[in-house]
């Protein structure tokens, strides 16, 4: 099982649509300051179920949406899994997991957004996309974020025992 | 249940001797707080980079704390394997050395795993299968897709 | 008390908004949460990098956040100068071409101050108007006393 | 006025005496991981008053002392300031700042140490020393520490409120 594309609309700096596909093996993202690096991982994180915004460097999950020239009310990112070796179980060689978030501003909710949640097409709820995550032991875990390389040294020694309890 | 904790334990321990090993030349271990009762105390880490004695975590360079962070990491994922990783900029404190052992290690791994990898440096990029370039202009970003190391080398010399 | 806060304020937000063009070539300054009274807010940095809309402080990329954060210390030292600045590694987050920018505002203002940089960085070494190596033998450390940039080459190329 | 010497004595990883001579300007340290870089810079926030420990990444004063092959029991660091400029009030071409820690054990506490400062050679007290660095404007707002680069912008606005404060 790998990661085969990711599809980026209108989310943070990347203000269309954008196919990135990916191969096995190691792959290295670079670029200069500011050029949308850390973005591309927090597309990722936004799919792997990530509710806080802060996690991903935005005030409101709504800041998650391209602000520039070109206005957007909505930002949509999809994973696209090869799933050939069948280790998330569903029948299929592929699985393509979407997520969207859609302002929609009431009177008395001018930040009000939905949010929507879809599995190879079908609607699904967060928890239905977690767990599938999870069988096939993909989580939060498998990312480390800018600045976060020396947070197993630095941690205090109980949290650190809890990521073992997890496991366990 | 502290049977199920050991038996993880003690296979993540494993792997975290071989791999510090491996990326500090150092000798490296975890040790619980409390061995009787592992839940009613905390997980320490102890290393001892080569040519010093071990001492305190806190008193590890910035390169040092990111081996032994790596070595853990690279621990869990032995256990627990994922199909996938994604690493934005571990090299940052790491000298030219180290950055390249790191790289050789992710290399090595990628063949079980699918790696993705944020970073800078072309000691980093001179070991990778695949470099993506990743530029803005006006504020939209956009993707140089399968540059090879010349073409990113005019880019780097740029970034770094 | 709260005029002279205003007078130390506006002098240290005219040299961040200079210090923040130069370094960032973008546009920054500092805002009062609550300017009638400012001992009851907070002070808020507003950065536009180039050719991006203002965002979040909390949206700008890592080297984006060195640059204000370094923009700021800049313009404190403005308005209340030491003699000298100890600045560990401020280049991490940094890419090529926002390296050598630092490298040489730390040059410029070198003629003011005397400036003690650590460093891995080809680009900041060669902006040096001195370089020091360090190294480690047996858990000792030495100095390798005003070394050339072709020495440090040597060490640098292994080191980053 | 500038720093124009640093002299370590079993100080963290500096296991013997050394000086290093600094001249105005722009210098630059470098090395390998783990070489002794940062612990220069601890060497100076030991002689600007920092009393926690934590922020010279020890556990205890003592940890500041050479612990290796040939054990010490005390560690010392002298910064030579150039004062011709008069920027410090006292009629010296160069003040010395001392500063010593000595283990001390004692039966009821082993990890007992005494602590020393000088001025040019004379006994003084810690307060005695921040007082006359903060005559010619050196306190430990001088340094930025190994990882601290963007914690101007990470911090709370009213926290950066009180940097300003502080100078006004
Ligand atoms: N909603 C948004 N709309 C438009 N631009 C955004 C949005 N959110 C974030 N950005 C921009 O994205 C940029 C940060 O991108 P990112 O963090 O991916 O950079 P990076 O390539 O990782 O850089 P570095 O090497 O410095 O870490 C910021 O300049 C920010 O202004
Ligand atoms: N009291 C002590 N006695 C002996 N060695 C010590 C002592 N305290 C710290 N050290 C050693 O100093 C080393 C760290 O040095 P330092 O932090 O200065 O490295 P550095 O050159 O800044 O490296 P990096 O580039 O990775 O940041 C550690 O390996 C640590 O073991
Ligand atoms: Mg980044
Ligand atoms: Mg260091």
């Amino acid at each position: 099982m790998y990661l085969k594309e990711i599809v980026l609309e209108n989310f943070k700096s990347f203000g269309n649509r954008i196919r990135i596909p990916f191969l096995p093996g190691f792959t290295v993202i670079t670029g200069p300051n500011g050029s949308g690096k850390s973005n591309i991982i927090d597309a990722i994180l936004f799919i792997l179920g990530v509710r806080s915004p802060k996690m991903m460097r935005a005030g409101k999950l709504t800041d998650l949406i391209y602000k520039g020239a070109k206005e957007a009310n909505y930002c949509k990112v999809s994973l696209i899994f090869d799933n050939s070796s069948r280790e998330i179980p569903i029948n299929s060689d592929e699985i393509i997991l979407t997520r969207k978030i859609r302002m929609a501003p009431l009177p008395n909710n001018p930040d009000n957004y939905y949010s929507y949640f879809y599995i190879n097409g079908k609607s699904a709820s967060l928890n239905e996309f977690v767990e599938l995550l999870s069988s096939a032991n993909i989580s939060p875990n498998c990312i480390v974020q800018q600045g976060d390389v020396t947070a197993i040294v630095e941690m205090g020694d109980v949290q650190r025992r809890k990521i073992i309890d997890e496991i366990a | 249940k502290i049977e199920t904790f050991y038996r993880v334990f003690e296979s993540i321990n494993e792997n975290f001797k071989k791999i510090y090993k491996e990326l500090a030349d150092g000798e490296g271990e975890l040790i619980l707080e409390n061995p009787e009762n592992p839940f009613e105390g905390g997980l320490m880490i102890k290393v001892r980079p080569s040519g010093k004695r071990a001492l305190h975590l806190n008193a590890l360079s910035g390169g040092e704390k990111s081996l032994a962070s790596l070595a853990f990491i690279f621990a869990l994922q032995a256990y627990e394997p994922s199909p996938f990783y994604v690493l934005d900029e571990i090299d940052m404190f790491l000298d030219e050395k180290n950055a390249e052992k790191v790289a050789k290690v992710i290399s090595e791994k990628a063949k079980e795993a699918q790696f993705i990898v944020v970073s800078l440096r072309r000691i980093t990029l001179k070991h990778a299968h695949h470099i993506y370039g990743v530029t803005i202009n006006k504020g939209i970003s956009t993707l140089i897709g399968n540059v090879n190391l010349q073409e990113v080398e005019k880019i780097v010399d740029k970034i770094r």
